[in-house]
This record gives C-alpha cells, structure tokens and sequence, in this order.
C-alpha cells in the first residue's frame, strides 16, 4: 500500500457518501429529477458482484476485505435505492446511453483478451473493462442536459481524482516493486481519459463559483 | 519469467 494507493481508495469513498448524501437531499424536493445515471450505478454495482468473486477465497488483507465488502454493499443499497425507492426521481428519458453495447462490449473483449480463460479470470477482466466505461451513461446524461448541480459535479470530481490517484501509483509501483499489470493499466488509463473534459470544465468553473454548463 | 498479477488493489 503506498499514500496515492490510499488517498485513491478514500477518495472512492467519498465519492460513494457524495452520491448518498445528494440522494438524500434530492428526496427532500419532490419530483426533482436526481439527474443521477441509473445505468451507471447498476453498471458499477455489476462491475464490483464480477470483480469480487475472490471474496472469500482470496484474503489479503482486512483493509482489502473490507472495501470489497463496502463497495459491494453501497453499490446494491445504491442501485436499490434508485430502483425503489426514490424511483420518482429518476427521468429514464435523460439515462438514454446504450448500456447494453458497452456491456457486449466489455463481455467480448474480456473473452478474447484475458489472462487466463477460466470463469473467475473472465469475469475479473470483464469487469475491469466495465469499469473503464461505467461512467459513460452519466456524462452522456450531463451532456444532454448541459449542466450539473454543484453536489454532481463534485461526486465526478471524487470519482475522476480516485481514477487519476490510481495511475500515479501503477507509475510508483512499477518502480518500487516492478509490478506490472497490462489490463489494468490500459482500462484504467482510458478510464481516467474520460474524465479529461469534465476535469477541465470542473477546473475553469466550478472551482470559481460558476454553475457548471457546457460550452 | 512474466510479472505476477497480484491482485491486491481494489
């Protein structure tokens, strides 16, 4: 574990509790359309039920456990949350990115391109590829509506510096310890890539008080 | 022989 590694996981975090904290504040004004992507929320909840299928089989450490279980849990109470609960506010007609493609997509290269063709293997890289792209459905929602609550923005903001934190330590670990992962270095940096032009709108306006709207 | 994915990170 290095400080990058941390600060990363932390900030996954806080992403995880900005997004339930504006859920709750969403549910106070009634009818308000959350403008919080369904699709990428059920897209993260399937990227961690694939990913930590070695839950119980592969301990590392508490710490590492303990995410797992975290991100899993908060996911599903998430996705159940938007699905049941506060179903009234979520407008279907602004969630319109083509989740099913990126999830074929995913699925397929994850088949083709892994490091080992087992079941558990498979669904590891098809969940890291997912990953890559989960995010995809909520900026294409940002698009259509051309503007983002403060509290939005912030929860990319958390998930975009999480994403970003990561690559420095892939470069730190490299160099420390020579670990090398392919996969997750070539997802991960297209991930991160994503996240470029809401970085640059989040830098130039947001930051200095100024609503978030594309240009 | 090729690095060993650890599968440590989250």
């Amino acid at each position: 574990m290095n400080l990058f590694r941390l600060v990363a996981d932390l900030m996954h975090l806080v992403s995880i509790f900005i997004l339930l904290l504006k859920m709750q504040k969403t549910r106070s004004v009634a009818g308000r359309c959350s403008r919080i992507s369904f699709k990428t929320q059920a897209l993260y909840a399937t990227v961690f039920l694939t990913r930590y299928t070695d839950l119980f089989a592969n301990f590392q450490s508490l710490y590492n456990t303990t995410m797992k279980v975290f991100f899993i849990a908060s996911s599903l109470y998430i996705v159940f949350l938007m699905k049941f609960k506060f179903k009234a506010t979520n407008d279907p007609r602004l969630d319109t990115f083509k989740a099913q493609y990126v999830v074929g997509g995913a699925a397929a290269l994850a088949l083709i391109v892994n490091y080992a063709f087992t079941v558990q293997e498979v669904l590891w890289t098809f969940s890291i590829y997912l990953e890559a792209v989960a995010i995809l459905p909520q900026l294409f929602m940002l698009t259509k509506t051309g503007e983002a609550e403060v509290i939005t923005t912030h929860y990319l903001f958390a998930l975009g510096t999480y994403r970003g934190l990561y690559l420095v330590n892939w470069i730190y670990r490299y160099w420390t310890e020579y670990y090398v992962d392919w996969i997750v270095w070539i997802a991960g940096a297209v991930q991160t890539g994503l996240y470029c032009d809401f970085f640059y709108i989040y830098f130039t306006k947001v930051l200095k008080g100024a609503k978030f709207e594309l240009p | 022989g090729t690095a060993e994915v650890k599968k440590d990170e989250l």
